[in-house]
């Protein structure tokens, strides 16, 4: 209920309607929006229970790693009503022609198939904000100076989810570990989003923000 | 810390 209050609110893409190429202009919203996303992320982990308790250099550690996961998932809950159009923003939906045609084809087809994964699962808003709490804890930062505090995260957001699953989805007591077994696509997806980007900052051709930066280089 | 110095900023000031 915490992470449910904490969410951000609705996100909206500010295209630069003079940018004439219909790719380019693509490639640029979107590169804007994940810059904006991410200094939303960095606030909304501040409020994810158990984080600011953790030394500077483990939070950076940890969103360092999650940041991407993070933002996938966000697109993937949103996209979920949608018919294979990727909602990377209320009012920037992205199909399968736009993608080919700006290079994204393959980020979108694996972004299809997480979103498809979590619409067969029915996943609600509440176990989405406490798996994108847990991808945050999770994310297997390679620089964590106190494991104990974060594996101490990670059971404290286990616990939730299974008291979660208990209460409101008492019909299947497997539920908790469907959810979990999405981790795996979601680091693949995100990986791939990884890829793509770090493709499209050498290419040199879309202008990225400072923060966008760092936190590729991070990766 | 010199690499990421914005996430380092935005995370030690407030909200």
């Amino acid at each position: 209920s915490h992470l449910v209050l904490v969410e951000p609110g609705e996100i909206f893409a500010s295209p630069d309607l003079d940018l004439q190429d219909g790719d380019l202009r693509i490639l640029t919203t979107l590169c804007e929006l994940i810059n904006r996303e991410l200094l939303v992320t960095i606030g909304w982990a501040k409020h994810v229970p158990g984080f600011s308790v953790l030394s500077l250099v483990d939070q950076m550690a940890l969103l360092q790693s999650a940041w991407m996961e993070i933002l996938v998932l966000g697109i993937v809950y949103r996209s979920l009503p949608m018919n294979d159009e990727l909602a990377v923003a209320e009012n920037f939906l992205l199909g399968r022609e736009q993608c080919r045609s700006s290079g994204l084809l393959n980020l979108h087809s694996v972004l299809l198939q997480l979103v498809r994964k979590y619409r067969k699962t029915k996943v609600d808003k509440e176990e989405f904000v406490t798996l994108k709490a847990m991808a945050l804890a999770n994310s297997d930062s390679s620089s964590i100076e106190n494991m104990e505090s974060v594996l101490h995260l990670q059971d404290r957001l286990h616990e939730a989810l299974q008291d979660y699953e208990r209460e409101q989805h008492s019909e299947d007591p497997h539920r908790s570990g469907k959810l979990l077994m999405t981790l795996p696509l979601l680091r693949q997806t995100a990986n791939e989003a990884v890829r793509t980007f770090c493709q499209i900052r050498l290419e040199g051709r879309i202008p990225m923000h400072k923060l966008f930066l760092e936190m590729l280089d991070a990766k | 810390q010199e690499k990421h110095r914005i996430l380092h900023k935005l995370l030690q000031n407030g909200n």
